[in-house]
């Protein structure tokens, strides 16, 4: 669309508005122009379509660093657990996974960490059936770090390659749920050391600029391995996972583009970056 | 904040003397990133600007000995204003029972916010029927009638297996028949790109008459937030909206963008995720919020 047209203040101010628009924030969208800027001036770039296209490089250089598929232990269960904020799409990304890695021939067991909300647990129990993999979970109000371990032991009881446990949505900034967090982090050590080996930060494509926070906070509190961008399928880029990516530079392993099982696919930063314009 | 940011603007600009149309540019500049920065949508950030711009080059500003105390005052006013100048309750006038519709993409909050609703509605001693019209979350049904249960209050047996539709009108047969004198239906969220999903939204309206059609949204939303409440006014004409999580530190810049774009009134605030974590929205409170 923008094609052979000149560079000039126009053009720039469409291109702030693309950036911004698709929420990469105002102070990285001009770190990115900026950059760019200097290869304007120093005439190395001749028109708009060269102007995007440098743009487009410069995300992608930021994003490609981070794309890295999630691994495995060698021997013992791989033990994942996933957090975020309220209503991300936690428990539907632990459906999915669960799924997938079952059809890669993984033996998968997931733990109902979430026993504070209403339904938590029956939900997670329906994507289990679909899966057809079995959930470990307690009653309603139990506590969280009690499921958390029964899970580990099963899963090493029943030679379980992976589990995947889902915890309760928790605002960043509320200090005893994430101090919750952490002790369901540390229940996990006593039985496996080093689990878990995986903690998924789920950010919903739709967030603004809050993603930075949460997951600065979130890492603070029980450390970031990976991360899963949900609900790419609507009109919102997500493009505050840039900004997420050049601070605190951690693998976005996911990417959610729907409500069924089979919609989730490996972040690919090229395709990424293209929906962006 | 933008307090502060303002305040080092305005000092720098002191020492050349007299301010200048070009150094209220400059000033104009910072407020539009703030606004950015609170996640308001970037034409509507750049709408605010140019509306300010008015005042902001006046005698009031350019003559005071306190320009920055000054812009801040009319820049507060301006957004006060905009988010709505008094507060908006629940419009419950018509024969019961008056059916409340809550829609809004998935994950926003409506299924809670639903049993907020009916908590509040209690307590105003109205019989309250919640209908969970949500057929296609797993255990979406179950959710609302626990929450009910801890409440006390209503739920509809929803069948799983027909329409929401169905249930939906099905549900206020029942409520006619009950004499509730409300009907707080629950329906699964969509993505406002999803035709079938917002035509089944307007024929649940059409069949059930909804004297409020309130689109639950999530504080943290970022610039997309013009673009879903849009649709969603345009296909089903919203009565009101209400935004959730604001219990968190998201600035809730979404809340000027939804105002500014549909002109409809933003009636509560969800601050929390138990039944009493409901509150009446106001326009100044959020004021401060987005700028501070
Ligand atoms: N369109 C779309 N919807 C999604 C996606 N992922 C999840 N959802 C929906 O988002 C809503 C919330 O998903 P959940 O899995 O319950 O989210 P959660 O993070 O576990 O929520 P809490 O446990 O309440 O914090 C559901 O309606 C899901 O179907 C996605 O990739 N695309
Ligand atoms: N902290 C906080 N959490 C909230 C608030 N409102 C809702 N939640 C939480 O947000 C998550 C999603 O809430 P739901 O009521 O399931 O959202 P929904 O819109 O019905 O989701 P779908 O039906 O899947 O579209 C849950 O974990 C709720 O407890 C709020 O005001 N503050
Ligand atoms: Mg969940
Ligand atoms: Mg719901």
């Amino acid at each position: 669309v923008l094609g052979k047209k000149t560079i000039d203040e126009d053009l720039i101010e469409e291109l702030e508005e693309v950036l911004i628009g698709a929420d990469i924030g105002v102070k990285t969208s001009y770190d990115i122009l900026e950059s760019v800027g200097d290869r304007v001036r120093r005439k190395e770039l001749g028109d708009a379509d060269a102007l995007k296209n440098a743009i487009k490089e410069e995300i992608q250089a930021i994003l490609h660093r981070e794309e890295s598929v999630f691994t495995f232990k060698p021997e013992g269960p791989t033990v994942m657990m996933v957090v975020g904020v309220n209503g991300v799409g936690k428990t539907t990304t632990i459906g999915k996974l669960a799924l997938r890695y079952k059809k890669e021939g993984k033996n998968v067991l997931i733990a109902a960490g979430d026993t504070f909300r209403a339904a938590a647990i029956e939900q997670l129990q329906i994507w289990a059936e679909r899966a057809g993999i079995d959930i470990v979970k307690h009653h309603d109000g139990a506590d969280p770090a009690a499921v958390a371990y029964d899970s580990i032991e099963a899963a090493k009881a029943r030679g379980a390659d992976l589990l995947i446990v889902d915890t309760a949505g928790r605002l960043h900034t509320k200090i005893n749920l994430m101090e919750e967090l952490k002790k369901i982090k540390r229940v996990m050590t006593k039985v496996i050391p080093d689990a878990p080996h995986e903690v998924l930060l789920v950010v919903d494509a739709t967030t603004g600029q809050n993603a930075i926070s949460q997951a600065k906070l979130f890492n603070e509190s029980v450390g970031l391995t990976g991360l899963a961008i949900t609900k790419l399928d609507g009109t919102p880029k997500g493009g505050v996972i840039i900004a997420i990516a050049d601070e605190l530079d951690i693998p976005i392993r996911y990417i959610g583009v729907g409500e069924g099982v089979e919609d989730l696919r490996d972040f690919n930063a090229a395709e990424f970056v293209e929906a962006i314009f | 904040g933008l307090t502060e940011k303002l305040n080092g603007v305005f000092k720098a600009l002191k020492g050349r003397g007299k301010l200048t149309e070009k150094d209220i540019d400059l000033v104009l500049k910072e407020i539009r990133m703030a606004l950015l920065e609170a996640d308001v949508n970037f034409k509507v950030a750049k709408q605010f600007v140019a509306a300010i711009r008015e005042r902001a080059v006046g005698q009031e500003v350019l003559e005071s000995l306190t320009p920055a105390q000054q812009v801040i005052k009319i820049v507060r006013d301006e957004m006060t204003s905009l988010l709505g100048e008094k507060r908006c309750d629940l419009d419950l006038g018509a024969r019961p029972p008056v059916t409340i519709l809550l829609t809004g993409l998935q994950g926003s909050g409506k299924t809670t916010t639903c049993s907020k609703l009916a908590r509040r509605l209690k307590n105003e001693k109205k019989k309250v029927l919640l209908v969970p019209a949500d057929t296609h979350r797993p255990a979406a049904i179950t959710q609302l009638k626990k929450l009910g249960q801890d409440l006390a209050v209503d739920v509809y047996n929803s069948d799983p297996s027909i329409s929401p539709l169905e249930i939906s009108r099905k549900a206020l047969e029942y409520a006619r028949t009950n004499t509730f004198d409300v009907v707080l239906i629950d329906s699964a969220g969509r993505l406002q790109i999803d035709e079938p999903l917002m035509q089944e939204l307007c024929e649940i309206k059409e069949a059930v008459d909804p004297k409020e059609i309130l689109f639950v949204a999530d504080a943290m939303t970022g610039q997309e937030a013009v673009n879903v409440a849009l649709e969603f006014d345009k296909v089903l004409d919203i009565t009101g909206v209400i935004l959730t999580k604001l219990d968190g530190d998201a600035r809730g810049g979404a809340a000027l963008s939804i105002k500014a774009v549909t002109g409809k009134p933003l009636k509560f605030i969800g601050t929390g995720e138990k039944s009493d974590a409901l509150e009446p929205f106001y326009p100044d409170r959020m004021a401060s919020r987005i700028l501070d």
